[in-house]
């Protein structure tokens, strides 16, 4: 038996919208820790990590020690997209064996009650192991900044230069019109915490990713109101957006690197 | 040019 209440349920809806176009289908992980994925890319270019600890679900049951759920995130995708935004939202299951998962929404009144049955699918996932790893550089800025320089830089190139100095964060890229360079210096001298950014150098780091992968990381901007990007050399970097109360998604994406 | 790499690259199966 499975049964996880979350009373916010407009963020399961927006996690699920922020993996959708880089993950077609997913092992969902329940167990004690929490409600979890981990999913790469058809390429294999980018690694999602998702946790929902269980403490910051109003109910959190899960029986059956870990407990994979299948699922096609276009379908997960169609049938969250019927919760309302203040919807309380319930995930049922039977446990292992059973190949349904239901969705319940309850509006906040409890005047409308819905659920919604999806079957489950078996999925071959293979987990990778993920390295605790010391950063050459740690960047937090406001995500909707971070987002606007992405969209802004794939407008005129393909992939981006991020590079880490004493200067602050640099984002560069090049193509057929020109090029675009937009550096964040670190500030903390803001009303608003949520509005600073603030940068950890160990040492300088520069690397060239795919724009078209962090554009659709942007996808998660709704999460919250800060992102970090952790840079080292000789790793892929890592953007994590913090879910509220609740744990975070890291979006990996694996460098280019000159040949 | 530069070449993609990818996340099995760096990370391995558990």
């Amino acid at each position: 038996m499975l049964e996880l209440r979350l009373v916010q349920g407009s963020l399961l809806k927006k996690v699920i919208e922020s993996l959708k176009d880089l993950v077609n289908d997913a092992n969902f992980d329940c167990s004690s820790t929490g409600f979890s994925l981990q999913a790469m890319d058809s390429s294999h270019v980018a690694l999602m990590s998702l946790l929902l600890r269980s403490d910051g679900f109003e109910h959190y049951r899960c029986d059956h020690g870990n407990f994979p759920m299948g699922m096609k995130l276009e379908n997960l995708s169609k049938i969250l997209k019927c919760a309302g935004n203040d919807d309380i939202i319930t995930i049922k299951a039977d446990g292992p064996g059973n190949d349904t998962v239901t969705f319940m929404f309850e509006s906040p009144s409890q005047e409308k009650i819905a659920d919604y049955e999806m079957k489950l699918m078996d999925i071959d996932s293979e987990h990778l192991g993920i390295p605790e790893a010391e950063f050459h550089a740690i960047v937090r800025m406001p995500s909707s900044e971070f987002a606007r320089i992405c969209k802004d830089l794939s407008s005129i190139g393909d992939t981006v230069v991020i590079s880490v100095t004493k200067e602050g964060i640099k984002f560069s890229t090049k193509g057929d019109i020109g090029t675009a360079n937009v550096v964040c210096r670190q500030n903390t001298t803001v009303d608003k915490p949520e509005d600073a950014t603030i940068i950890e150098m160990q040492q300088p780091v520069s690397l060239t990713f795919a724009l078209r992968y962090m554009n659709s990381f942007t996808k998660a901007t709704p999460l919250s109101n800060t992102v970090t990007i952790s840079l080292s050399s000789d790793l892929p970097v890592v953007v994590e957006y913090k879910i509220a109360e609740m744990g975070y998604i890291r979006f990996y994406l694996a460098p280019k690197i000159e040949e | 040019g530069s070449k993609q790499s990818t996340i099995t690259k760096f990370f391995s199966k558990l």
